[in-house]
């Protein structure tokens, strides 16, 4: 009570993990995880198959269909999990 | 549940896996453990065996790794990825890889195995209380020579109970040093080390030297985590120092400030701002016992299931008292067909025999033989060594292997391998036994043979016996509960085996030797510690696990693991 939190943000030397937007995490998990990677091959990343690829996520983790980057959809990606592919390629 | 594209799959049931590297974050009998428990998720619900093997190309090779490991999928720091594991087939398919930048323990926190001390091995109690003060970590508190250390009851005032926690003080893990601890300060490029470093390496595994000069004497060990230890970071294995200073503020606790990811971090020295020197705060980890059972779902041909309660579903959540999801048993049982339950035997009469009891200091014999009791016990008409999974007791009596099970026995002659005879009766040749021997052995200078089954053992000299003693006479204390194993020694000296733990009786005093127990694995790398059969043929150490053997050399050499039916007693 009286402290202000702290939104300064720095880069830790030796973190692994870089800082990058909520959008930029997404897509790289989308593909890591052989959601956007069909699309992709055939040149035909968009809005449109992004939203298709989210929704297939959420699907398969149990959440609202949205095809939105919701709040609970990126809390979902930043979980533990294994690094095998969810979408077969 | 899905399978792999052409449902990929062994096309044998024995499975062979391999552990080719240890994290530091936890015992090795506690990662061996929780391996094996892992596979037998799966082996429970199918035909699959599942045997580890110490040298040579296993199907499963399972190791651990930072970052970029070998393969073309790096991991990516702490949390995020976990683990992963290719579908069956060769060279690298089927393999599991385990991210060790996570914090692995048995999903609850540190687990922190002990050793020496008086708690023959315990783990630690967090919470304990020293001194009328409460402590959630291993301390060095109470000790001059700066070995961490815990209570294994939740009060160390009371109970006594204490063991010595992972430290590079005490031992390493892997290099060249059998286990030595590391030497301080040693030399490594002409540069002096006063503790553990990841320098001249680059997967980021601390070292340290086992002699003063790693330049001279190039011996070396991979030191283990603490369990205050922080993980990660730039500062591993070192701990938090508090107070610590970061932007001018002062931090008494682990913090998430500075984070855009709510994680916890501190300094390692007191002034993160002059030295940036940080890595997270010890947390629950990962259970490696539920990743890995989910990797080796993967590495059996299992793809990822969408059913959240699944244990193939991609996400980690833990689970306390595990227990395989009807979808994963599907799944697996679609691959492998479901396990195939052994015929069940009608229920055997159980045996009366009637033993004097004696409780002589001596152990020379000094009755008559008592005439043989009545059994009812019926030879059963299929009793084939060869159809015997697991024996009782294995052990050699007059140069011959004895092979006892229920009440039986069976003879090998060591000359020829394959001439199994019987089976017999045992109450036929040892009357005063009952029908389970845990572990026997011959004396060879007195010719005496031990018997031993649960607390109690038996000394027979030709026809005449003596016993039931307790355990206790021979000095082991009462949570011992069966000796599962006997090895003559040069000098009458026999090592007996129980649980993780050897001891070794002086024949002559009938005692066992100061300095004991000791830690199976500490002698004996490479074998399973919870072997049920341990004997000597031809030289050879044997440690029996259901139908495997380790074969140790006279080197102390693990140079083959076999099925005992195939390759000791040549059945067909």
């Amino acid at each position: 009570f009286g402290r202000p939190l702290k939104s300064v943000f720095i880069t830790f030397p030796g973190d692994i993990i870089r800082n990058t937007t909520d959008r930029e995490f997404a897509d790289s998990y989308l593909e890591r995880f052989g959601y956007l990677s069909v699309q992709k091959r055939s040149g035909l990343q968009s809005a449109t198959s992004t939203s298709k690829a989210l929704k297939r996520l959420q699907r398969n983790l149990g959440l609202e269909e949205t095809g939105q980057l919701d709040e609970a959809t990126i809390e979902a990606m930043k979980q533990p999990r294994c690094g095998v592919p969810d979408v077969r390629n | 549940y899905q399978t792999f594209e052409g449902d990929l799959k062994w096309d044998h049931t024995d499975i062979t896996y391999r552990i080719l590297n240890y994290s530091p974050d936890m015992e090795a009998s506690l990662i061996d453990d929780a391996f094996a428990r892992a596979f037998k998720v799966w082996s429970d619900v199918t035909p699959l065996t599942f045997t580890r093997l110490y040298d040579g190309t296993a199907d499963i090779m399972v190791s651990f790794g930072k970052a970029d490991h070998g393969d073309p999928y790096p991991f990516d720091g702490k949390d995020g990825l976990l683990a992963h594991a290719y579908p069956p087939g060769e060279g690298m398919q089927g393999d599991a890889h385990f991210d060790d930048d996570e914090f692995w323990t048995l999903g609850t926190g540190p687990a922190v195995k002990t050793r020496y001390g008086n708690a023959e091995g315990a783990m630690c109690n967090f919470p304990f209380i020293f001194e009328g003060k409460s402590y959630s970590s291993c301390t060095t508190e109470g000790r001059t020579d700066n070995l961490p250390w815990c209570a294994t009851t939740a009060n160390y005032d009371k109970d006594k109970k204490f063991g010595f926690c992972p430290s590079e003080l005490l031992y390493t893990i892997g290099g060249n040093s059998d286990g030595e601890p590391c030497v301080f300060p040693f030399v490594f490029l002409g540069e002096t080390y006063n503790g553990c470093t990841t320098d001249g390496r680059s997967d980021g595994y601390r070292w340290c030297a086992t002699t003063s000069s790693f330049d001279s004497d190039k011996k070396f060990g991979f030191c283990p985590s603490r369990d205050t230890a922080v993980i990660g970071g730039n500062s591993e294995g070192e701990p938090c120092h508090f107070p610590f200073k970061f932007m001018d503020e002062t931090y008494h606790s682990c913090t998430s400030d500075g984070r855009n990811d709510g994680k916890l971090w501190c300094a390692t020295t007191d002034d993160y701002d002059d030295d940036k020197k940080w890595g997270f705060c010890p947390d629950q980890g990962y259970s490696l016992f539920l990743v890995a059972a989910h990797e080796f779902g993967h590495a059996l041909g299992l793809e990822h299931s969408n059913i959240r309660e699944a244990l193939m579903f991609p996400m980690y959540k833990y689970v306390k008292d595990f227990s395989l999801h009807s979808d994963d048993v599907e799944g697996i049982q679609y691959l492998y067909g479901s396990r195939q339950k052994p015929d069940p035997i009608p229920p055997q009469p159980t045996t009366t025999i009637v033993s004097p009891v004696t409780d002589e200091e001596t152990l020379e014999p000094t009755s008559t033989p008592t005439p043989p009791p009545v059994t009812t016990v019926p030879i059963h008409p299929s009793s084939d060594a060869c159809q015997v999974d697991k024996f009782d007791c294995i052990t050699e009596i007059k140069g011959e292997l004895h092979l006892f099970k229920d009440g039986q026995y069976w003879r090998m002659s060591s000359e020829r391998d394959g001439d199994i005879q019987g089976p017999y009766r045992i109450s036929e040749r040892w009357p005063a036994l009952p029908d389970t021997i845990d572990a026997a052995f011959e004396d060879l200078l007195t010719k005496k043979i031990y018997f031993f089954s649960g607390r109690r053992f038996w000394v027979y000299t030709g026809p005449n016996v003596l016993g039931p003693r307790s355990l206790e006479k021979l000095g082991f204390k009462s949570n011992v509960e069966r000796i599962e194993g006997a090895l003559p020694r040069t000098k009458g000296k026999v090592l007996l085996f129980s649980g993780e733990n050897y001891w070794r009786l002086d024949v002559k005093a009938q005692l066992v030797d100061r300095g004991y127990p000791r830690y199976i694995d500490l002698a004996f790398g490479g074998v399973p510690v919870d072997a049920h059969d341990v004997f000597l043929h031809k030289g050879n150490i044997y440690f029996c696990r259901d139908r495997f053997y380790w074969r140790m050399n006279s080197r102390r050499q693990v140079d083959r693991v076999g099925y005992l039916k195939y390759d000791v007693l040549k059945c067909p």
